[in-house]
């Protein structure tokens, strides 16, 4: 299909299996195909992506494909990422931060797995402001579901048959905590998923010895222990 | 295009090898 075809299909509210089938190839065109065509899909493509998704989330009861429907979309919205163009597209639309902060469901661990690589990777990727750009959007999830706001990410620490789950919440963390120039800052947010639960699970983490896992434990150590001497 | 592309998958590796915290710390 052409950008355009993707486009229209999107547009006419496809759902369901259809709707996977759809996003499934559109994945796979985004990944392989050059920038200019990511470019022309984009210009109201992602508009109707992030459409697409904030209509699965406010979906009362998820039905097993719209799961597999929303993991197939942060899939998209991954491959949408991978240049300099999709990247600042996502960077300057709220909703998109929005929507992925809400895609944080540790009752999805895969879906979930990806959703924090992406906003780790968004928090190195050098933009002014983007650590208020991203815990807006984390606050604001949170408060939908009444919980802290560091509380998701903490439960997907503490699912031990995840893994990479595992991994990828340890590096947002580490992406987060060192994010601010500020050391009290800093501070405040460590303490902040430290009381979340992550002081009680760390033990745990340290246990697993996985590669992986220790690399992201001994970053958070070291910088803690480095701010910790700044003080 | 070449510069433009895999700049998703780049961060992420830097994130899991903890090259992309050595270098904030510099």
């Amino acid at each position: 299909l052409s950008s355009q075809e993707y486009v229209h299909e999107l547009r006419s509210g496809i759902t369901e299996e259809k709707l996977l089938n759809c996003l499934e190839s559109l994945r796979v065109s985004l990944t392989s195909n050059p920038v200019s065509w990511v470019n022309n899909f984009g210009h109201e493509g992602l508009g109707l992506l992030l459409d697409v998704l904030e209509k699965l989330l406010d979906k009362k009861q998820q039905e097993s494909i719209d799961k597999k429907n929303q993991h197939k979309l942060i899939q998209c919205l991954k491959a949408f990422m991978n240049n300099k163009y999709g990247l600042q597209r996502i960077l300057g639309d709220d909703r998109s931060l929005l929507l992925l902060a809400r895609a944080v469901d540790p009752k999805q661990p895969n879906m979930m797995t990806e959703t924090v690589k992406i906003l780790s990777a968004i928090c190195i990727v050098g933009e002014e402001n983007i650590l208020e750009k991203l815990l807006g959007p984390i606050t604001t999830a949170a408060e939908r579901n009444n919980t802290e706001r560091f509380s998701p990410i903490v439960e997907g620490l503490e699912n031990h048959e995840a893994l990479q789950l595992q991994v990828a919440c340890m590096q947002f963390i580490n992406a987060l905590v060192t994010s601010p120039e500020d050391l009290d800052f800093r501070i405040h947010l460590r303490n902040e998923f430290l009381r979340s639960g992550l002081k009680k699970i760390l033990p745990d983490l340290k246990e697993k010895e996985n590669e992986e896992l220790d690399i992201q434990l001994k970053v958070f150590d070291e910088n803690k222990e480095e701010d910790l001497i700044e003080l | 295009e070449g510069d433009e592309t895999g700049v998703m998958d780049n961060l992420l590796e830097a994130l899991q090898s903890g090259a992309a915290f050595r270098d904030r710390r510099k």
